[in-house]
């Protein structure tokens, strides 16, 4: 799974998430990745979220649209909000899940419990950041 | 000038991280760079976050070392099948497909659905009906086929077939 999450100039927020699923999977399985809430969601009062790994499991989480809600009802940044989501019911919801995130005052998150992220962020003229961590 | 800022994921089908080489990790590391570069483009010039990301997404489904487009995983029946989604924090208009076969870029699928139908979300056969008629880009199956998700799936099916049959 792939994903984008980005803030423009205007403060607009947006996500775009695609995937070519698991290996072997069932034919007509749907995982997180084009589901709404599950693993993509953007508001622009609160954050843009992309979601990578078990898509069950994200599904059954609605994990994107959990940090949606943590930004914006709990007031928390994009990065405690996806901190927060990973560990969601950690018993109920056990599996392998990452997050990127943006909030609307440019904060961006990066949170994984997966084998590997491989991630990359860009805010304004900084230099980019590149990274596949372990 | 406003803040603005882009972050990527890019997943690849390998999840050990004991089988990831060091010429594929920096084949991976390049796509992301391109990626970043092509979607922070455009916002630099002051353009729309929904064209930034669609762009960096749009780059890394075509790069094969990455597992969504070119290069996606293969499914129970060695056929690749994609799923995307796009949505507009301005107003929460979204676009989704899948299980969609032959479009290059799920992505901008996504995005057509989003922008030019009365509907957010279309499936398989409807999907790709949906790019054709609106001209988007497709390509043949051995497009999507690399070598490395074709070689997992073989491992995957040859571990299954190990399994003793429980049934008829």
């Amino acid at each position: 799974t792939v994903g984008a999450v980005a803030l423009d100039q205007e403060g607009n927020l947006a996500v775009a998430t695609s995937t070519g699923g698991i290996e072997g999977q069932q034919k007509g399985r749907v995982g997180d990745s084009p589901v709404l809430g599950g693993g993509t969601y953007a508001a622009n009062e609160a954050c843009a979220v992309s979601c990578t790994g078990d898509g069950e499991v994200i599904l059954r989480g609605a994990l994107a649209h959990e940090v949606y809600a943590l930004v914006k009802y709990k007031g928390l940044t994009a990065s405690e909000a996806c901190r927060e989501a990973l560990h969601l019911r950690a018993e109920d919801l056990k599996g392998d899940k990452g997050f990127i995130a943006i909030d609307k005052d440019g904060n961006v998150a990066v949170e994984s419990n997966t084998n590997i992220m491989r991630c990359a962020y860009r805010i304004g003229d900084e230099q980019p950041f590149v990274a596949v961590w372990r | 000038m406003k803040t603005y800022a882009i972050v990527i994921h890019g997943g690849a089908v390998t999840m050990d991280p004991s089988k990831l080489s060091p010429e594929e990790e920096a084949a991976q590391r390049h796509g992301l760079q391109e990626s970043l570069q092509a979607g922070w483009e455009i916002l630099h010039r002051g353009g729309s976050a929904l064209d930034a990301v669609e762009a960096a997404v749009q780059s890394l489904e075509n790069n094969e070392h990455f597992n969504a487009g070119r290069g996606s995983s293969l499914n129970m029946q060695g056929e690749v099948q994609m799923d995307a989604a796009i949505m507009d924090g301005r107003t929460l208009n979204a676009g989704a497909v899948n299980s969609v076969r032959y479009v290059k870029n799920p992505v901008s699928l996504a995005r057509m659905v989003m922008e030019k139908s009365e509907h957010v979300y279309i499936a398989g056969d409807g999907a790709t009906e949906f790019a054709l008629q609106h001209g988007l880009t497709m390509e043949a199956v051995h497009y999507f086929e690399t070598e490395k998700a074709r070689k997992e799936w073989l491992e995957i099916i040859q571990e299954e077939e190990k399994q003793p049959q429980e049934h008829d």
